[in-house]
């Protein structure tokens, strides 16, 4: 039981993570949703997810695999990759 | 480039350094920024001026966390710098997130480095999916002492701005580039490539829709940073969506568009005799698919298909080409007609008929 615990408190943290990630450099809106709830349109965040790996010439799976994140966890420039930098 | 392609219009930009990291000594931050800039107008004709007061351009900060551009920085690592492209206030600024570690070596963050790439967004470039090249998002190392930037990144900055030392080139006279409606224009070489005519010129090309008097104009450079101006001869083989461009003793392949990035070839490997030492004009025959190679007065013929020069060449191209006379320019082939390019005339040679159809200027295609 902790083990799972620890697993799925993981995947939160690196869920948390990529959303924001996601809504810095890729456009992703959150439309209101606290990001704690995790209520964010899946497919949407799939789309967004590819996206991203797209760009980066990743396998393109809109899974959070861990080239995915290690990717965003790479020291980067602050400019999104998909929109205006306003 | 980013969406829109805002651009600086003016080609003399001032930048001035607002404070420092006290990670590093004040002259190694000006010497990398300075730098910096130096490899953006390498490769552009823009002129960058360093203001210690007043309004500049472009304004370099370093900032921790919020700074008053509603783009907070992080902390250390994550984001590690942004800019703003070009336009007048914050437009062009570019901020370092002082949580960082800067250095100008390997140590931390390489100021240098992450300076080009701001810079690039300053001038108006947006993120590379190019790995290769400096405006890839994330960061990476190079080599201080060998770094330069991609062929990405120049591709990029020029479609922007032109070539080193020349303005954005315009296809009328206006002072810069060369001019298309010049009575006494002669071309270098000229080939379709795609549904488009190519009319080479120095160190340009323009590019053209046949069915359309409007041109645009490039830098070679611009386009295909590893082949030099000057370009001599050139031909479309279009079934196979190759073009072949000649300078002196070697060509290159254009393939989809796309230079191919393997070395020139010799043009002796076509099987040119060593005395042969550069190509006038060539010009493609898709019905016998053949390429016909100009040179002083006479004419090679090359089996594309077997990639052999065809025996009984070189021939005298007055005699085999009747009412044409040495020497050509440039030649390209275009619905069933050779058109060939002698100084600032041109003639329509009809291919199947073997004779000439009409008498042209060179610059017959503007619409001048």
């Amino acid at each position: 039981a902790p083990l799972t615990h620890n697993n799925r408190s993981t995947e939160k943290i690196d869920v948390t993570f990529a959303i924001e990630y996601l809504s810095n450099f890729y456009n992703l809106h959150l439309d209101g949703t606290p990001m704690t709830k995790m209520k964010i349109n899946n497919n949407f965040l799939e789309e967004k997810i590819q996206e991203m790996q797209q760009f980066f010439g990743l396998k393109v799976t809109g899974q959070l695999d861990s080239s995915t994140l290690e990717l965003m966890h790479t020291p980067r420039c602050g400019v999104p990759d998909a929109q205006h930098f306003t | 480039t980013m969406p829109q392609r805002p651009v600086w219009n003016k080609r003399s930009l001032t930048y001035r350094i607002h404070n420092y990291t006290p990670d590093m000594k004040r002259e190694d931050v000006d010497y990398a920024i300075q730098k910096a800039f130096q490899v953006w107008s390498d490769v552009t004709p823009l002129k960058f001026r360093r203001i210690h007061a007043g309004e500049a351009d472009i304004v370099i900060r370093f900032a921790y966390r919020d700074h008053g551009d509603f783009n907070s920085f992080d902390g250390k690592d994550g984001i590690l710098a942004h800019a703003f492209g070009p336009g007048s206030g914050i437009g062009g600024d570019a901020h370092f997130d002082e949580a960082e570690t800067w250095s100008k070596s390997t140590q931390g963050r390489n100021l240098f480095l992450v300076a080009v790439h701001e810079l690039g967004h300053s001038l108006g470039l947006g993120h590379s999916r190019d790995p290769n090249a400096i405006m890839y998002p994330n960061y990476r190392h190079f080599d201080l002492n060998t770094f330069h930037l991609s062929a990405d990144d120049v591709r990029g900055i020029q479609s922007l701005y032109g070539g080193p030392g020349t303005h954005q080139p315009k296809p009328n006279p206006d002072g810069s580039g060369p001019a298309a409606c010049d009575p006494n224009l002669t071309f270098d070489a000229v080939t379709t490539m795609g549904d488009k005519i190519l009319f080479f010129k120095d160190r340009f090309f323009w590019w053209k829709l046949p069915e359309s008097t409007a041109a645009g104009v490039s830098s070679i450079y611009s386009v295909w940073p590893t082949l030099p101006s000057g370009i001599q001869a050139a031909y479309e083989v279009k079934d196979r969506n190759q073009v072949f461009l000649f300078k002196d003793d070697k060509y290159w392949l254009i393939s989809d568009l796309r230079l191919q990035p393997n070395p020139p070839k010799r043009i002796h490997s076509l099987g040119f005799p060593e005395s042969v030492k550069k190509i006038d004009a060539a010009v493609f025959n898709p019905f016998l698919h053949k390429a016909y190679f100009f040179v002083d007065n006479q004419y090679w013929r090359y089996d594309v298909k077997r990639q052999l020069m065809d025996p009984t060449y070189p021939r005298l191209i007055s005699k085999w080409f009747p009412g044409i006379k040495p020497k050509i320019d440039a030649a390209f082939y275009f619905k069933g007609h050779f058109y060939f390019f002698q100084g600032s005339n041109q003639v329509e040679y009809d291919v199947r008929s073997q004779r000439i159809t009409k008498r042209l200027k060179s610059n017959s295609w503007f619409g001048c």
